[in-house]
């Protein structure tokens, strides 16, 4: 439980001063020390408002060394703590929500009118009087992109492993195992044998948990999409790169529980408002490979049917999976080489892109959008848990 | 109604993130 500090005796003007020889302890308390856990339950992104208090106290009284070295130590804090912790989803995170925190706050009180239609007349009177800190948010920007590439490589490297399993060999449908190629003994995505297995639970439950992290910490709404559109590039293609390699689950079977899947995906954005974030259209080319698994193989309305509806495959694609296609039982046949030539016949003026595999670790370029708080400096209360009794409120 | 200064706010130039790592590198290596 936190206990909170209030001390609003004096009119605190959202301004919190310190000793400069305090500032390794307030770096080592707010920064590098911090577990994220210590401040559940506070205003989130905590550690930047207070950092902006300490930032508009060295500017209100013009000391340009002392902001100068809260900011440099503010940075390299956060780039140390980051090191430590670079496979921790949770700190990374935090850090996140903390730095385009700060960031947003150094433009929101930077006196730029740009930046202050927002402010209500109170914060306008917490804007920096002296100083102009642009190229400062220029580093802490920079430093946020790094942050993000971290949080989404961690992301990534625990959903990874359960893509193959849970995208294409977990069979959720009731009765489809029955349909299976026969001939094919289930494959493990793993180097060795044993059940390393995923259902398609277990990715969903991983990104209900990023999603909680990322919503409590006080991430930015528009950050969060850009996190889920990226997890949903590499999940779509990790999953038709697999496709595009395998016989054994290149079937109806598999193109019936793949779509079936997609729709859980789908369900789950729109579950989580996430659905305007762009990636649900990531998984375009797996959507399409689903399909293409399951419509007919036969006649040249059907050829016509695929080159109409796969899209967001390249001819390259579509002629891979139609050669790896393997029939349910021996009363379904083969696709024949004159379908596949009809195919490419007319999808021969495509412009495709060489190559037949994604890019699954292309990243998208990250936007951070101006965020500015409705939270006025002076109603935040510093708990006791931080061990910032050395800051005095002004 | 917001409070404006009467004179235009100081630009502090701040090094980049490299420049600010190597900084940093350096004060570690001559600490003790």
């Amino acid at each position: 439980r936190q206990v909170t500090v209030q001390r609003k005796e004096k009119n605190f003007q959202g301004m919190l001063e310190y000793y400069k020889e305090d500032e390794p302890l307030l770096i080592r308390n707010l920064v590098t020390d911090l577990k994220p856990q210590t401040l559940s339950g506070t205003v989130p992104c905590l550690p930047a408002y207070i950092l902006y208090m300490c930032i508009r106290h060295a500017d209100y009284v013009n000391d340009d060394l002392k902001v100068h070295s809260l900011l440099t130590s503010t940075i390299n804090g956060v780039k140390k703590v980051l090191k430590k912790h670079n496979d921790d989803f949770e700190m990374t995170s935090f850090w996140l929500s903390n730095t385009c925190r700060l960031l947003h706050c150094l433009k929101q009180y930077s006196g730029d009118e740009g930046f202050m239609t927002q402010n209500t007349p109170k914060q306008n009177e917490h804007c920096l009087k002296n100083f102009d800190l642009t190229e400062y948010r220029q580093v802490l920007s920079d430093l946020s992109i790094q942050i993000y590439q971290q949080l989404i490589k961690i992301a990534e490297g625990m959903l990874q492993p359960m893509i193959v399993s849970a995208m294409l060999e977990n069979e959720s449908i009731q009765g489809l195992s029955g349909v299976k190629p026969t001939g094919y003994r289930k494959r493990s995505s793993s180097m060795v044998d044993g059940d390393n297995s995923y259902s398609l639970d277990a990715i969903i439950r991983q990104m209900n948990s990023f999603h909680s992290v990322m919503c409590d910490q006080g991430l930015d709404p528009e950050i969060i999409q850009q996190v889920f559109k990226q997890l949903f590039y590499m999940i779509n293609a990790v999953a038709l790169n697999n496709l595009l390699l395998r016989k054994d689950v290149c079937s109806w079977s598999t193109g019936m529980q793949l779509r079936y899947n997609i729709s859980q995906l789908e369900e789950w954005l729109r579950g989580k408002n996430l659905h305007q974030s762009g990636a649900a259209e990531t998984m375009e080319p797996l959507i399409h490979a689903a399909q293409l698994l399951q419509l007919k193989k036969k006649t040249p309305e059907d050829a016509e049917a695929i080159c109409t509806l796969c899209t967001s495959l390249s001819t390259q694609q579509i002629v891979k999976i139609l050669n790896l296609y393997t029939p349910l039982n021996e009363f379904e046949e083969r696709v024949t080489v004159a379908f596949i030539r009809t195919i490419q016949a007319q999808l021969q003026d495509r412009n495709d892109p060489q190559q037949l595999l994604l890019d699954f670790k292309h990243m998208f370029p990250v936007l951070f959008p101006f965020n500015p708080s409705s939270l006025t400096m002076d109603s935040i209360h510093i708990p006791a848990a931080l061990n910032l009794e050395f800051l005095n409120e002004v | 109604t917001s409070q404006r200064p009467a004179r235009p706010r100081v630009l502090l130039k701040a090094p980049t993130l490299a420049e600010m790592e190597e900084m940093n590198i350096s004060e570690e290596e001559e600490s003790p």
